[in-house]
């Protein structure tokens, strides 16, 4: 089980990497093991003199069970300097989880996604972003999203109307779509 | 493996027989505010045996059930059915599709269903995991909830990849 | 101070039904005062024979603490019977929030209020109705609301728009706008 | 009275003075993703004594000191003015303009001042409610928070609805 999950983080952590260059072009990203009482590293003014998770000659790791471990994450937009997630913006947050729910799904693909207004915070261009990246993996997963954003409409395959007359009772019509007029190699 | 179709009946908006089919690639469900889209994704959530109310947005979780509403009545139950497409044998199963069926009704008596025979919900947990699904922590992502991975904790990130590995 | 509360209370009261007006045509709403051990209502179904807050008659109220008092809202949109807030949709709970703001604001005004991107989760329709509810109020108080959404941009009588070079500095370029086209009488 | 300017100097991504006049009406900032936009509602609600980082997105007090970006050095103090136009003679004050002056350097020192003189944090807040701001509980609306509202507790709202009155 172990393992399975160190496999995994590697797999996601290096995905993690390649999908911040797609989402936030001229920045980096990464994603680091830390033990649960390596108290909060003092981001501000970066520096990465301190590493979480000791290399595995150090046996240290070897006895850390695996509920103490956690994932940080680290993003740095272009021309920014590293600090705190927290101080990210609305639409830096969005992107950065989004970064790494495609990591994880690069790694270990769900059969399908449900997306449910994720673009919600993002402008029009973190919004065209995200959809090139969502086209490029849907060859490998079903991605249902709902969306009230006319640009995301347009990456469908096939669309699904909803609406409730006055009376409480949604109705749903669906169409399928010609292929976008963009298909974007991955 | 994909979602090939889910059907609601008396769950939430969604008082009589609906289906909505899908295909693989993205689909995209559009619609103006309270017409039923996040109702849908919470139907997804439930009938793949989602245990917290609060996840669908419910304080108990006959909350589900269609309620009634101008000149329609309530109903007495919820029943959702989600199909998932087996054909490319994904999932160790001779059935080139699984149905998961959940029910609900008033006095709270509920039941789960693969493939039209009645089974316990660790069944259905079981089947799931089985497909890649998990608990579906990472691969559903409700109204609201995208930035929770940058403000949760360093190890619910952790059991996020523990349950897609 | 007891008497500032009621006072205002009755007043959001009044003026959150007329707010929800403007904001769910067709709709209707109201602000209930409850005691905090008065159990959740079954709301579902509807039915207003129970009062959490007896008439003055009863003498409970009067030695009801102040903070022993809560404000449940109840919101129905057009069409649909009366259930429990968490199950309305993301953008009638903004649509709902909004309403009691502008309730409390027309009990007592705030000099200024600054919103941040309250509209993310409505769609055209509701934007366009909160929009025309801020104007006709921006007689009485200082509204400076934050957005990416060009709509918003519309109903502005100044534009400060922020952008960052690459060098993670902020600057800001302001312009007065004429008056917006459709100046809409409250 | 409206709120007349606001100046920001080392604080979060404003390194340089930089000031924002704003008249009465309906005043609209926009801009792309992380350009800055919600650093100026955090310093209005920061100027005005706020208490807790988290409102402003921090962990430390001290996390809104512009911390440098590429090619350009950190700054060691954060200071933010804002400027309360009273002309409508609304506050009991002799001055037409209430200037108030919060600033906070990296060892955790801070002060804040009310036209010039320096003052505590209990001197802003009584001349704040004396204005109609009150803890400005519900005149300002942080991003992401519009629908707390509607999830937060019936004594949420009285609280809100007391600050008001
Ligand atoms: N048990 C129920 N019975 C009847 N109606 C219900 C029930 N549960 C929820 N609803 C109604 O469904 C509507 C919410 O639908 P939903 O959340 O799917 O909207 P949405 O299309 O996602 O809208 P938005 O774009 O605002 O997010 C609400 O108006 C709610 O009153
Ligand atoms: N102390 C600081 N020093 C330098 N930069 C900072 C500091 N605090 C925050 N920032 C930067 O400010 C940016 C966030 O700005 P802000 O939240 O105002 O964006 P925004 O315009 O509101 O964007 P959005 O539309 O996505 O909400 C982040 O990229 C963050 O790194
Ligand atoms: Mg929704
Ligand atoms: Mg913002």
């Amino acid at each position: 089980i172990k393992e399975a999950f160190e496999e995994t983080f590697d797999a996601a952590a290096k995905n993690f990497e390649e999908v911040v260059g797609h989402l936030f072009p001229g920045g980096r990203g990464a994603l680091r093991l830390v033990r649960e009482d390596s108290g909060p590293r003092p981001v501000l003014g970066g520096g990465d003199d301190e590493t979480p998770v000791p290399e595995p000659e150090e046996d240290e790791e070897e006895s850390t069970p695996e509920d103490k471990l956690g994932v940080e994450i680290e993003i740095t937009p272009a021309g920014k300097s590293t600090k705190r997630l927290t101080l990210l913006s609305g639409g830096e947050k969005t992107m950065t989880s989004l970064a790494f729910l495609f990591a994880v799904f690069l790694a270990r693909p769900s059969p399908f996604y449900i997306l449910d207004e994720v673009e919600a915070a993002l402008d029009d261009l973190n919004i065209d972003r995200f959809l090139q990246v969502l086209r490029g993996f849907s060859d490998r997963a079903q991605f249902i999203v709902v969306t009230h954003q006319k640009r995301t409409m347009e990456a469908a395959d096939a669309l699904y109307g909803v609406s409730m007359a006055g009376n409480g009772v949604s109705k749903v019509i669906s169409r399928k779509l010609p292929k976008p007029a963009e298909e974007v190699a991955a | 493996m994909h979602l090939s179709s889910i059907t609601l009946k008396g769950f939430k908006s969604f008082p009589d027989r609906t289906r909505l089919t899908f295909a693989p690639g993205v689909s995209v469900i559009v619609g103006p505010n309270g017409s039923g889209k996040s109702n849908i994704t919470d139907a997804v959530l439930w009938a793949l045996g989602e245990q917290s109310p609060v996840a669908v947005r419910g304080a108990s979780m006959q909350d589900v059930i269609f309620a009634g509403a101008h000149g329609v009545k309530s109903r007495s139950e919820a029943e959702v059915e989600v199909i998932l497409d087996n054909s490319s044998g994904r999932v160790d199963l001779p059935a080139g599709e699984i149905a998961i069926t959940r029910r609900l009704n008033r006095a709270g008596d509920g039941e789960y269903r693969i493939n039209g025979a009645k089974c316990r919900l660790t069944d259905v947990i079981e089947i799931l995991s089985d497909t890649g699904l998990g608990k579906e922590m990472h691969s559903v992502v409700s109204q609201g909830r995208v930035a929770e991975i940058v403000t949760s904790k360093p190890k619910d990130r952790r059991m996020l990849i523990e349950e897609a590995a």
